[in-house]
C-alpha cells in the first residue's frame, strides 16, 4: 500500500487527531491559529493509542506514526454530536 | 464497539450502485457488495435489495478527490472509503483512487471495505477491538473472511438477530421460512442426483414462477412444490411442500414477486395471495379486481422490473404495467407487445429480478437475462438463451442436449450460476 499522507511530523499527527476526531476540529485548519496545550495533544495521543490497541505513552512514537499511516476508513474513530458530527450536503 | 445512534426502522433496505469503480467489472462489483450486505443479513432481521433505479436507502458511489460532500479523497492508500450513518442518509462512498480487488492479496480488497463501510450505514461507530471488522484500519485481504463477535453483538444490538443464527456467521444460508423453523415441512426425495433439482433440469424443467423473496434468496415454484436457490444449485432439503410450508396457497402458481415493502405475492387465475415474511396476511387471497384492477386473469408472469422498479404483468404476446403510485395504475395504453422487449419471448414461464439487480425471464427450461439500458436481451458467451438447469439448478447436464428443432445445443460444464 502507498502511504497517501504519511504520518511523521507533529503537524500531521495535529492534523490526523483533529480529523479523526481525537482533537478539536479547528485544528484541521492550520492557518486557524488555535492554541492547544501539550497535555490535550498527549491525551489525544493517548485516546488514539488506546483505540488502536498500542502501547499508551503519549508520544507520537514510530509505532503510532506507523498505525496514524495505515490505510483506514475516512469516518471519524470519535464521532460526536453537534457541530463535530458528519454531516450530509 | 460502538454505536453511532441512529439506526433504520425497516428491515428490508434498499441499495443502489450509481457510480461504478472503472478498474472492475460491473458484475464483479455488484457481487462483491451484495457479499458485504449479506455479512449483516447474515446475523441480523435485515435484508438488502439492489435496485437499478429509483429511491433507495443507501446510495454507493466510486468517487475521487473532492466528490461534492466536503470530504475530499486523497488518492491511493490513506483513507480508502467512507459511509454515512442512517441518521445522515447511509451513503457508502469509495475511493476510485484505490486498486479496489476481489479475491487477491493485491490492491485493497473491497468485500472487506465495504462490508466495513455498510456497517457504518447501518448504524455502527469504530470500534476498538482490532479484531473486529468496524476496526477502522484496513488489515489486508482476508481470505478466510469471519465476522468478530464484537461486530455481531454491536448490530444485533440495533436490528436484533436473525431468525436461526445466534453469534456467528459459519451458517451461510439459513432454513426456510423463517421463523416457522419448528413447522412440519414436507420434503421430496426425487430420487435423482440427490441434490433435488431433477424436475428442473434439462427442456423438461418448465418451470410455473421465481422470484426473490424477502430474505434476498430466489425461490423457484413448480405443481406442488418450490426450491430454494443458493449461489450455484438448490439449497439442501428441497423441494418443499408449497401446501405445508406457505399458508393458505395452492400449488401451480402462475405468478409471484416481492415488493419494496418486503411483502410478496403470489398470483393464481383470478385471485392473489400476500405474504408478510412468508406469513399469510389476513383476508386473503383477494380478488384481482381489489388491489390489481386491470390484470388479466391467469397471467403468464410477473416482475418488478429492474430498470424502473415498475410492476409488469406478462400475458400471452401482451404485457402490462403496473404503477402503484398511480391512479389509474394501469395506463389505458396498455396493455402492449412482447415484442417491445427485443429478443423476449411470447408465453413466459417466469421472470423474476435477481439480487444482482437483473431481469430474467425463463421459457421451456431456458432463460434470457434483459439489459436495461439498451432495452433489448443482453448478450453474453455463451449469448441467450441459455439453458436454466446448468445456470440456476446445477444440473448435471449431458455434453450435448438436442433442440426442440433437432439442432445440437453444446453445454459447458455446470460451474456457477449467472
Amino acid at each position: 500500500h502507498v502511504d497517501a499522507a504519511p504520518v511523521s511530523t507533529d503537524t500531521q499527527a495535529m492534523m490526523y487527531l483533529a480529523r479523526f476526531g481525537y482533537l478539536d476540529p479547528a485544528l484541521q485548519n492550520p492557518s486557524s491559529g488555535a492554541l492547544i496545550s501539550g497535555d490535550s495533544v498527549r491525551r489525544a495521543i493517548i485516546d488514539f493509542q488506546s483505540f488502536a490497541g498500542l502501547n499508551q505513552t503519549g508520544i507520537l512514537d514510530p509505532e503510532t506514526s506507523t498505525w496514524m499511516s495505515k490505510p483506514r476508513c475516512g469516518v471519524r474513530d470519535r464521532v460526536g454530536a453537534g457541530s463535530s458530527a458528519r454531516r450530509k450536503r | 464497539y460502538a454505536l453511532q445512534g441512529s439506526r433504520w426502522r425497516v428491515k428490508q433496505l434498499t441499495y443502489s450502485i450509481t457510480k461504478y469503480p472503472s478498474a472492475l467489472k460491473t458484475a464483479d462489483v455488484d457481487r462483491e457488495l451484495a457479499k458485504a450486505f449479506q455479512v449483516w443479513e447474515d446475523v441480523t432481521e435485515l435484508t438488502f435489495v439492489h435496485l437499478r433505479t429509483g429511491k433507495v436507502h443507501i446510495e454507493i458511489r466510486f468517487e475521487s478527490g473532492e466528490h461534492g460532500d466536503g470530504d475530499a479523497f486523497d488518492g491511493t492508500g490513506g483513507t480508502l472509503a467512507h459511509a454515512y450513518f442512517p441518521i445522515y442518509g447511509g451513503d457508502a462512498h469509495f475511493d476510485e483512487s484505490e486498486t479496489w480487488t476481489i479475491n487477491s492479496y493485491k490492491g485493497t480488497n473491497l468485500f472487506q471495505v465495504a462490508a466495513h463501510e455498510f456497517g457504518h450505514s447501518l448504524g455502527l461507530s469504530h470500534s476498538d477491538v482490532r479484531s473486529a471488522l468496524m476496526a477502522p484500519f484496513y488489515r489486508g485481504y482476508e481470505p478466510n473472511f469471519k465476522l468478530d463477535n464484537d461486530d455481531v453483538v454491536a448490530i444485533q444490538q440495533l436490528y436484533g438477530k436473525s431468525g436461526n443464527v445466534a453469534t456467528t456467521t459459519e451458517t451461510s444460508s439459513r432454513p426456510l421460512p423463517p421463523g416457522r423453523a419448528t413447522t412440519p415441512r414436507v420434503s421430496f426425495d426425487d430420487g435423482s442426483n440427490g441434490r433435488g433439482n431433477a424436475e428442473l433440469c434439462g427442456s423438461e424443467g418448465k418451470i410455473d414462477t421465481m422470484f426473490t423473496g424477502p430474505d434476498n434468496k430466489a425461490y423457484v415454484f413448480k405443481g406442488e412444490k418450490y426450491w430454494k436457490l443458493e449461489a450455484e444449485a438448490v439449497a439442501p432439503g428441497y423441494p418443499r411442500s408449497i401446501r405445508a410450508d406457505w399458508e393458505g396457497l395452492p400449488g401451480n402458481i402462475d405468478a409471484a414477486f416481492t415488493w419494496t415493502n418486503g411483502r410478496t405475492y403470489f398470483f393464481k387465475g383470478s385471485r392473489y395471495w400476500r405474504y408478510t415474511n412468508f406469513e399469510l396476511d389476513a383476508d386473503y387471497p383477494k380478488d384481482l379486481s381489489e388491489g390489481f384492477a386491470g390484470v388479466p386473469s391467469n397471467i403468464d408472469t410477473a416482475l418488478v422490473w429492474s430498470g424502473n422498479g415498475k410492476i409488469y404483468f406478462f400475458k400471452g404476446s401482451q404485457y402490462w404495467r403496473f404503477d402503484p403510485q398511480q391512479k389509474p395504475p394501469i395506463k389505458s395504453t396498455y396493455p402492449k407487445d412482447i415484442s417491445n422487449w427485443e429478443g423476449l419471448p411470447n408465453s413466459l414461464d417466469a421472470a423474476f429480478q435477481f439480487t444482482n439487480g437483473y431481469s430474467y425471464f425463463f421459457k421451456n427450461g431456458q432463460y434470457w437475462r434483459f439489459n436495461d439500458r439498451s432495452f433489448k436481451v443482453d448478450e453474453g458467451q455463451p449469448g441467450y438463451p441459455r439453458p436454466a438447469g446448468k445456470w440456476w439448478f446445477g444440473c448435471d447436464e449431458v455434453n450435448f442436449k438436442t433442440r426442440p428443432g433437432g439442432s445440437k445445443l453444446f453445454v459447458d460444464r455446470p460451474h456457477a450460476n449467472d
